[in-house]
């Protein structure tokens, strides 16, 4: 059996070890509940500069 | 399949045709020996039915077919472990690799398609290969494989002297070898008992009539039932309505000489050409072999640069490395499955239950090209789930629990299952089996920005869709819009990303959601339960994803948009039950449904 998973295009940021994995055609070894991706609402949120360690020159 | 292997056996008789004449073939085939052929026969060396098993090219009529090339062994300068690679076309296949010696012997072969105006010469590369250099070329020839066969030598063995690839390319050693054609008979009787073995399926190597019978039906044979009927008592000497795989493909063999059985092929679909029996067994028997991984070599690599990389070569040790355009071929490695382990960092091999082999097999090999046959394979394919389903949910099944653990013991955690042994009554409740509470922590489990993964299983990703198209899907007629079916619309999930999660047998066989979010809606869309082996998946004649059996839910998720939750069955577990529905708001890591043995 399989679970196929689709997501919008450009909504998620899959891990970057599944990806690698994937482009060699190699299927990962994965159970329940561990990290597949960050939604890119959140990629871009952590994309932003840290206010607290800007300063006024 | 290999539907493109279309080769011309008629141009035998091209010797008036001024472009054959030019050709290369039109000059090999002057020089055909068919005497040698012909003297070989009468000395007697023959499997009784006036053909060797694997003969040298005997007739001009003989010149496309299959050769079989065995890499033998070597002679080097100097000690080391050694492998070798053959090159024909756009494939490579390698040996093994040898012990640490001069005189590596590998005794490799590799079935190889000549074909009119196709390849035919070998190169043979040979690399030494240890701990401190990587996979170095030391020596390599070139054999022109027509050319061999048709030389008047009683040997079938030839010794070649490997130079070294840098100028000024000194003899570093010697290489043997052998080529020979396989034998049409013996070919078609080794394809009869592999489409026989399909329906055999405790493995005793015996069929009664009935599994006969349906099994010519599933295929579209339109033999009569009176012809099965002579065909199986032929076979059935002593009337106990069984006979042995071998005396009925040996039978079959003989009867599609006289008058084919098989009017397409059953691994593609593609017709056969009743006039022409070359053509048919050689489409046939490389059909299969793509299917099968059958043989000894492995192959997968485009080029012998490409193979040199040592790292590929670990890889295909025992996994399918999938080149573009060439995945079945490696992928079909149907028992020799590696995945990634995310947590312990390193290639684990699957093991399959016997019974699942079995039944992977008898799907697979049938079922390439299942989309071109008969839809009586696809009852089939219900049936037996159907049966398995109903036998799993016996009492009976309970005792078939422990010799399961005992093989995947290095799989099942037992001290993760929330209920004792003794707790399941039948195989169908210990395959859904739930786990203790807290044994798959939900990764962020607060943050629902962060995806996680549906099951405990194999998993392919895609960034997008082409993308999965171009490494791994291969199947001709997917598109998003067929894995949702008509009920949902495509077209938010365009060029979305895909992930897919393979549960394997031994696998906890509960899915759960990767997102938080609302359920809009489930759509069960009815189909087929082929396999859903990453072979099948491969293949360009299925597609597994699009006709099988799925139950399709949309997620509404404020933090991904709508995700497409499509949960597919497969033969044997076909079964799909949700414990969420429609309306209902899911957490992610929150158990969703399960897969069970059924139809």
């Amino acid at each position: 059996s399989t679970v196929i998973c689709v997501f919008e295009k450009d909504s998620i940021q899959i891990d970057e070890d599944l990806l690698a994995n994937s482009s060699r055609s190699l299927e990962t070894l994965v159970r329940v509940g561990t990290k597949l991706g960050l939604s890119t609402r959140k990629v871009s949120q952590t994309d932003l500069p840290d206010v607290r360690r800007c300063a006024l020159d | 399949g290999n539907g493109n292997s279309k080769i011309d056996s008629s141009s035998s008789s091209s010797s008036s045709d001024p472009d054959a004449e030019e050709s290369r073939i039109a000059r090999f085939k002057d020089r055909v020996h068919l005497r040698r052929f012909l003297r070989r026969r009468r000395k007697g060396t023959t499997n009784g039915r006036g053909f060797h098993s694997h003969t040298k090219l005997g007739s001009v009529e003989d010149f496309a077919g299959i050769a079989i090339l065995t890499l033998i062994r070597a002679r080097m300068n100097f000690k080391d472990k050694w492998l070798a690679c053959v090159s024909f076309g756009e494939q490579t296949f390698r040996t093994g690799i040898s012990d640490h010696t001069k005189e590596p012997a590998w005794n490799s072969e590799k079935k190889l398609l000549l074909e009119k105006d196709g390849p035919h010469i070998a190169r043979i590369s040979v690399f030494e290969t240890n701990r401190i250099s990587r996979n170095n070329l030391v020596g390599y020839c070139e054999i022109d494989l027509l050319e061999f066969l048709s030389q008047d030598s009683d040997s079938d063995t030839e010794e070649l002297e490997l130079l070294d690839p840098s100028p000024p390319n000194a003899v570093v050693g010697k290489i043997s070898l052998s080529c020979s054609v396989e034998d049409p008979i013996e070919t078609e009787k080794r394809f009869a008992k592999r489409i026989l073995s399909i329906v055999d399926y405790n493995e005793d190597g015996e069929l009664s009539f009935p599994e006969f019978s349906d099994l010519i039906d599933a295929f579209g044979n339109q033999v009569a039932a009176s012809k099965k009927e002579e065909l199986f008592k032929a076979a059935d000497k002593n009337g106990d309505g069984v006979v042995t795989l071998d005396e009925l493909a040996a039978l079959l063999a003989a009867q599609q000489e006289k008058e084919p059985l098989m009017n397409c092929c059953p691994v593609c679909g593609e017709a056969l050409e009743v006039s022409d029996k070359l053509n048919n067994m050689i489409h046939l028997t490389l059909c299969f072999d793509e299917g099968t991984g059958n043989q000894v070599m492995t192959g997968g690599f485009l080029t012998d640069k490409q193979a040199a990389y040592g790292w590929m070569f670990k890889l295909s040790e025992w996994a399918h490395f999938s080149s573009y355009d060439v995945g079945l071929n490696s992928g079909s490695s149907a028992s020799h499955i590696v995945v990634y382990d995310r947590q312990k960092k390193r290639l684990v091999e699957e093991i399959i239950d016997g019974k699942i082999v079995l039944s992977m097999r008898a799907i697979y090999q049938s079922k390439v090209g299942l989309t071109l046959m008969d839809k009586g394979v696809k009852e089939l394919l219900h049936s037996i789930s159907e049966k398995q389903g109903k036998r799993m949910d016996s009492v009976e099944s309970a005792k078939d629990i422990p010799h399961f653990i005992e093989s995947f013991k290095d799989q099942i955690n037992m001290n993760e299952v929330k209920h004792p042994l003794e707790y399941f009554k039948t195989f169908n409740e210990f395959f859904i089996r739930e786990l203790k509470p807290g044994v798959r922590p939900i990764a962020h489990v607060e943050c629902d920005d962060v995806a996680v993964c549906a099951a405990d299983c194999r998993l392919m990703a895609f960034k997008s869709i082409d993308d999965s198209l171009r490494l791994w899907i291969k199947g001709r007629k997917f598109s998003v819009q067929g894995l949702l079916g008509q009920d949902i619309s495509a077209r938010a999930f365009m060029d979305g990303s895909l992930v897919i999660f393979r549960l394997a047998p031994q696998d906890y066989h509960r899915f759960h959601f990767p997102v938080s979010g609302f359920i809009e809606q489930i759509v069960d869309i009815p189909g087929c339960l082929y396999t859903v082996n990453p072979i099948a998946v491969n293949s360009k004649y299925c597609n597994v994803f699009t006709e099988n059996k799925r139950s399709v839910s949309i997620i509404s998720s404020s933090d991904f948009g709508k995700v497409a939750f499509v949960a597919i069955g497969a033969t044997m577990v076909g079964s799909i039950t949700f414990r969420k529905g429609k309306g209902d708001y899911v957490k992610k890591g929150e158990e969703f449904g399960y897969f069970s043995f059924g139809g």
